[in-house]
């Protein structure tokens, strides 16, 4: 079964060692700073303090056994983030995910062994920059530049009908991919919005009838996926 | 049409206001450091610099004018992020988005009147976590509890066939949305796991075979996305 271990145990790396561990995944979490180590070792299996540059630090630790290595060390210590993904290349890591403050620094990273490079700030700061962007939908997930999956409210002449009645894949060019329905008996105070409040239904069907309040999640070109918001 | 403000020129922050402009969304960039300022003010309509809780400033700025502000602000600056997140809602902008470095701030956020808040290291170290754990799988955005969008290599068995052939929703309970596929003449050093180097089709038909290379873009339940994500 696979081995995981992270290094940098800042708010990125320590949410990557957290989730793998909290789904089970055999996980060993590396930082300098004891207080860091300290803190996650409750929750993973395997916390240990030291210096990631440190080749026989790595070496006891047995790194060239783990099959997937994230190195989380963020923008400052660019060098030690930089040193450590060659270390890991180094001592044979098949699987070295590394993370990256700027695009000349993904390229470097590259260059000395990662497999694959994250910029969290800066994919989060495109998605965050999407999201706000587009009015009337509750979520915009964009798939490609002119393709996105989106949440939309049923409009009030879609409801009592269903997909197959309305033809939308052939009218509206949308497909849709499954329905977020109010739940059954929610207090009157409840906010509707929050996605608690609601089922999502996968297997919607084309025969199932749409409802007062449903959203549709489906996905489509962006001009079509608009147009259809401004559906009454 | 819509003005938006970006508080906070870090590097989520700079990518939020940098992708607003180059989609040609009115934006006003603003940091209290002036060399953030001046670097982005070639690529934005408007950059000011000030500190953002000092309201005669953000009153000078005209920042009751703008339809969205996002806040931000990061975690070197907790207190002004907090503080600024209050005299926007003071102000009265319509919608507030705030960066939130844990959970209790991001409850602070929402009780000072922020609309909502993003937590892009945590977000990120979910999706980075979810993506390593996941052989195969090369995206992973979350619909709902149990249910995702996915991106995966198309396995080696189902290449020179089709949807139809393979009755992929009926034997794995996914729905293809699209295929993200390598575009024709690429040089041979292209990284083939840049979306830039592939074509989205969302139009991607049920008789239209599958080639070597090919990325599915699928959305079904988190257990059968994973099952499938194992077919060879
Ligand atoms: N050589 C090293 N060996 C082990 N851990 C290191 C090393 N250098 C830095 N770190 C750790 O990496 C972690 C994250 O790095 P850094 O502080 O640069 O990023 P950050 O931007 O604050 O992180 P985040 O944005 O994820 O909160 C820190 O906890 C730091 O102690
Ligand atoms: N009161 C303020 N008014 C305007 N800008 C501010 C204020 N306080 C902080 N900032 C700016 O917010 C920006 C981001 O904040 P901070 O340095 O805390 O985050 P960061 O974690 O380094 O950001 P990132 O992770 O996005 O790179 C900085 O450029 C800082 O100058």
């Amino acid at each position: 079964s696979k081995q995981f271990a992270v290094i940098g145990l800042g708010r990125f790396g320590f949410e990557v060692a957290l989730w793998l561990s909290q789904h089970h995944f055999q996980t060993l979490a590396i930082d300098v700073n004891r207080n860091l180590v300290q803190e996650i070792s409750k929750d993973v299996d395997n916390a240990m303090c030291f210096d990631s540059t440190n080749e026989s630090a790595l070496r006891d630790a047995r790194i060239d056994e783990i099959d997937t290595v994230i190195c989380a060390i963020g923008d400052h210590h660019v060098q030690n983030n930089i040193l450590t993904t060659a270390l890991l290349k180094q001592f044979g890591v098949p699987r070295i995910v590394a993370r990256a403050s700027t695009d000349l620094h993904a390229r470097i990273l590259k260059i000395v062994g990662a497999n694959e490079v994250v910029n969290p700030e800066k994919e989060m700061g495109m998605r965050t920059a999407q999201k706000v962007a587009t009015p009337g939908l509750t979520e915009l997930i964009p798939l490609s530049d002119n393709a996105a999956i989106a949440e939309l409210k049923v409009p009030e002449s879609f409801i009592g009908k269903n997909i197959y009645d309305l033809r939308i894949r052939s009218r509206y060019g949308i497909n849709v991919i499954g329905i977020r329905r109010l739940k059954e008996n929610l207090a009157d105070e409840i906010d509707k919005d929050d996605k608690e409040s609601r089922n999502f239904i996968l297997s919607f069907s084309p025969e199932d009838i749409f409802e007062k309040d449903d959203v549709f999640v489906v996905a489509g070109k962006e001009t079509d996926v608009k147009k259809f918001a401004s559906i009454k």
